[in-house]
This record gives structure tokens, C-alpha cells and sequence, in this order.
């Protein structure tokens, strides 16, 4: 059984790449063969597990526009046994440009998923924080959509975009897609604003929320600068706790 | 006299919009007649002053590709006495596909605002989390670039392939541009992988590092909420008096 996550929303910084390489790595940790692919070309779900990035030479831009190129040929081990990722670069940035006009574009990272999905249990797709064409990609190869919120206003406000895009892919690409849940992310126990925020975002999305809320916690921010997850990096911290729950959460709902 | 900062960097979430409305608000207060022109899709500065933003009819997107449209048609008066705003919408999201192919696609901004400049002294821009067709365009367009930096390590990675931008931009299309400062954004005073990181910042940027650093305050947080800048909403708050601070910095620079 093979499910496809893709975490996505268009606001910057809400904790789309802290929550992709944390719950990748509990998964793989429970056991799960999981495969964490990166389509930002920011690569920070790459660099949060490679050591030498820049030694990199074929990533998924490569994989995405060259059709003599599998995602085997790219995939890489991380330090977390049964976690493995195909990372990123820079060179996505093009991808729309590259893509553009081809009747394929949209479809073209669901199509080379396919080969790999009777390979891992769990795939979870970190997307950069736009909803152009890669992020239209991941949402076109996910089973189900993760939504990160971070409880503030500016954070909230791109919401309704976000799920009318996911409504254009449902209609015309992926009609199975379904939205996975919906977690807060950075939350900021001592604020008024975000106990607020929580509160609209629990009224607009009801049981789609996650119970488990994810803290601001400086351990999670920590982390990737040693390459490793929270939960070798910190495995008592409330980062890590909280992701173990989510993905306890994720595994009861998918 | 004229100047135009545009506030970019592709990393999300480092407070480049609420850097862009509350130094365009902090310069119209001390009596500089200023534009805060909003290019990002998101259209985060325009929600933060405009009370109604899907009445907004005409934005940005159709003064960039329509020949006939001038900034001067879609201005929009803020509460704050002598600051006006040129808002954005979803539709900007198109505009990289729009302008594709065409031989000024990355002059259209600093075209447009070509006859405004003298009626403005200070013209600020806020720009997407990207570093595609409209930052390109925000960075053509530009006296300075101002560049908020999160000190985390996420964030920091990403300062490279910034700064090759800004030098492909100055090689191509606009020598005159010239990095105003790097600001240390979302500070918490109370971690150590802050103060690290700022000490690699500065060590990496030297004397273009502002000394104002602004630190993570709620009150930042909740004015765009208020449709308020800082400065009405909490103007004895950390957050203004660092604002202040860095408008005094700026003025002193460009
Ligand atoms: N719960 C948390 N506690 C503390 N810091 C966090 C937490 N979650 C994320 N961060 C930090 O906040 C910043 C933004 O998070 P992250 O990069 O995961 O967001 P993102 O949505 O992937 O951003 P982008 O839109 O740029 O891809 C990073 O520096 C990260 O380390
Ligand atoms: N100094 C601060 N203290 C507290 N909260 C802040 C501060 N600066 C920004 N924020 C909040 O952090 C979040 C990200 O800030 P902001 O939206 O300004 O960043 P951005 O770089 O414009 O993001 P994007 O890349 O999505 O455009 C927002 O919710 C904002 O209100
Ligand atoms: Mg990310
Ligand atoms: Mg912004």
C-alpha cells in the first residue's frame, strides 16, 4: 500500500520543510519504507539531510525534463535507515519555463512516481512556497494534501487560494485527491493572536485539523543545521513528541 | 529626490512585507511623500492597509501588461497621511507565463514607475518568495535592494544564489543597483542558534548589516490584522522603536 503526501501552501515559512523532513523521518523510524522528494528549488528539505548538496549532479529538475532519467537514478540515502530522498536544486526554478506548453507539464512528476510506488509505503513531496507549476506537480502526484498554518493573520489570509487550487486539481487532474488534515505549525503558546487564530482555523476546517499542534520550539529550528532530524538531534524535545504524535494522527487517517 | 528599495529574498517568511508596510509607513510619518507598491501574488501588503482588497478592481498585474493602464489609475490612498500603496492580486501569478518570450518582460516595473519618480521620494517594493519573472522585475526597477535575513539556518542558505541574482541583474539589466543593508529579522533574544547565526551574518556581510535588529514582537505580528502599521497600532512596542530606528539607518544610507 502506497500513499503520496505532499505538503503545501503558498505562505512562506510556515513549516512546510520542518514538518516534510520530521514526519518522513518518524515513518521511517516506525518502520515504514519512506521517500521523501524534494521540488522546491530552494532544497531545504535537501540540505536538511545531505551533507555536500553541492556535489549533487542529477536532481529531480533532471529526472522531471529528461525522459531517459528515473527517479532510481537519483535517489539518495540519508542517515535514517529506511528514509530515503530525491533532492533538489536550484535548476527547478526553470522548470515552469522548460515545461511550458507541453500538454504533459503537470502531470509529468505523477508520472515518474509511479515506477516507485511499490517501492515505499509513505512519499511525501516538500513544495515551494508558490502554487505554480511544481507545486501543481506535487498536488497531481498526492494521494492527499498536508496543510501547515502558522496562526497569523498574514498566514491565514492566502487559505482560500490555496484550497481553491486544490479544487482545480481535484476537477481536472486528480480526482482522488483529498485533504490529508490540516496542522498549525509554529504556535506560539504565549500569544493571544495565535489561541485567536486557532480558534477560526478549527471553525473554517472543523475535524481536518490535526489534534496534535506543533510548537514553537528552537530544538525543530536547530536541527537541519546538523543534518539530522529532531529525533536523533533532540528525542525528548516537544518538537519531537509533537511530530511522533502527528504521524501517529497521519497513519490513523491515511 | 527619489529612491526605490525594493525588500527581497526568496526564503519565505522573513518578514519582508511586514519589513516593506511599516518603513514605508515610518518614512510617510516623518513627512516623506512614499509609495509602497505590492508585486507579490499574495498581495500581503495590500491586505495589511486595505480594508476591502477584493473590491480592488485594477492591480499591478494589468498596469504591467496593459499598455494603457498607468500606476497613476490604480493608486490607492492608506490611513497613513502621505503613504499611498499600488496593490497586487492573485492575477499576478500569471504574469511570468504572460510575459514570456517578450523583450522587456523585465523592465516592465521600472518603466511604469519611470513617471511617478518624481512624485514620490521614497518608493518601496515588496516582493514574492521567489526568485522569478517579479522580483527580476522589482530588482530592474530598484535604487537599492534592502534584504531581510531570519536568523536560522534554513534561512541562511539560501543568501547565495540572492546575491548571484542581484549580480546578474546589475550585469544585465541595472549597474547602478546596490545593496541598502541586510536586516536581522524575527530575532528571539532568547536562543543561542540566533545569536550564532547572526554572528555569521555579520561576518559574511560586515558593515552592510544594519544595526538594527528586529526582534520577534506579537505586536508585528497582529497590526496587519488592524489594517495598521506599527506606529498607530503599538507605538511604544519594540517593534516600532526598532522600525524607527531602521527608517533613521536607511535615510542615512541611500
Ligand atoms: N515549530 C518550530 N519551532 C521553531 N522554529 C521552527 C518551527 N518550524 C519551523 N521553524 C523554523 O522556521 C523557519 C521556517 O520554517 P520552514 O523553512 O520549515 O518553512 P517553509 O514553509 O518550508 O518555508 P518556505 O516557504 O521558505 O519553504 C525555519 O527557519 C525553520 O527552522
Ligand atoms: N518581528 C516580528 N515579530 C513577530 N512576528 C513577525 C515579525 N516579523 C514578521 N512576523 C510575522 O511572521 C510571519 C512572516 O512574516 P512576513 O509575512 O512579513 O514575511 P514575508 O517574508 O513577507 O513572507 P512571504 O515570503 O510569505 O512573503 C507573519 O505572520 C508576520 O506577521
Ligand atoms: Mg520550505
Ligand atoms: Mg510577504
Amino acid at each position: 500500500k502506497n500513499t503520496v503526501i505532499t505538503i503545501a501552501n503558498q505562505k512562506g515559512g510556515v513549516g512546510k520543510t520542518t514538518t516534510a523532513i520530521n514526519i518522513s523521518a518518524a515513518l521511517a523510524f516506525k518502520g515504514f519504507k519512506t521517500l521523501l522528494v524534494d521540488v522546491d528549488p530552494q532544497a531545504n528539505s535537501t540540505i536538511s539531510y545531505v551533507l555536500n548538496p553541492e556535489k549533487i549532479e542529477k536532481s529531480i529538475y533532471e529526472a522531471l525534463t529528461d525522459s531517459n532519467i528515473t527517479l532510481k537514478d537519483i535517489i539518495l540515502n540519508t542517515t535514517v535507515p529506511g528514509l530515503h530522498l530525491i533532492p533538489s536544486k536550484i535548476s527547478m526554478a526553470k522548470l515552469e519555463s522548460t515545461l511550458l506548453g507541453e500538454i504533459d507539464s503537470y502531470y509529468r512528476l505523477k508520472d515518474k512516481i509511479e515506477g516507485l510506488k511499490k517501492e515505499y509505503e509513505y512519499i511525501i513531496i516538500d513544495t515551494p512556497p508558490t502554487l505554480g507549476l511544481i507545486t501543481l506537480n506535487a498536488m497531481v502526484a498526492a494521494s492527499y494534501i498536508l496543510i501547515p498554518i502558522q496562526p497569523s493573520y498574514l498566514s491565514l489570509e492566502g487559505t482560500d487560494d490555496l484550497l481553491e487550487t486544490i479544487e482545480k486539481v481535484k476537477q481536472r487532474a486528480n480526482p482522488d485527491l483529498k485533504i490529508l488534515g490540516v496542522l498549525i505549525t509554529l504556535h506560539d503558546k504565549r500569544t493571544v493572536i495565535s489561541k485567536d487564530v486557532i480558534n477560526k482555523i478549527k471553525e473554517v476546517f472543523g475535524p481536518v485539523v490535526f489534534k496534535t499542534i506543533i510548537t514553537r520550539s528552537v530544538r525543530l529550528e536547530e536541527s537541519p543545521a546538523y543534518k539530522e532530524s529532531i529525533f536523533t538531534f533532540a528525542p525528548n524535545s516537544s518538537g519531537a513528541i509533537q511530530y511522533k504524535n502527528l504521524v501517529e494522527e497521519i497513519i490513523s487517517r491515511a
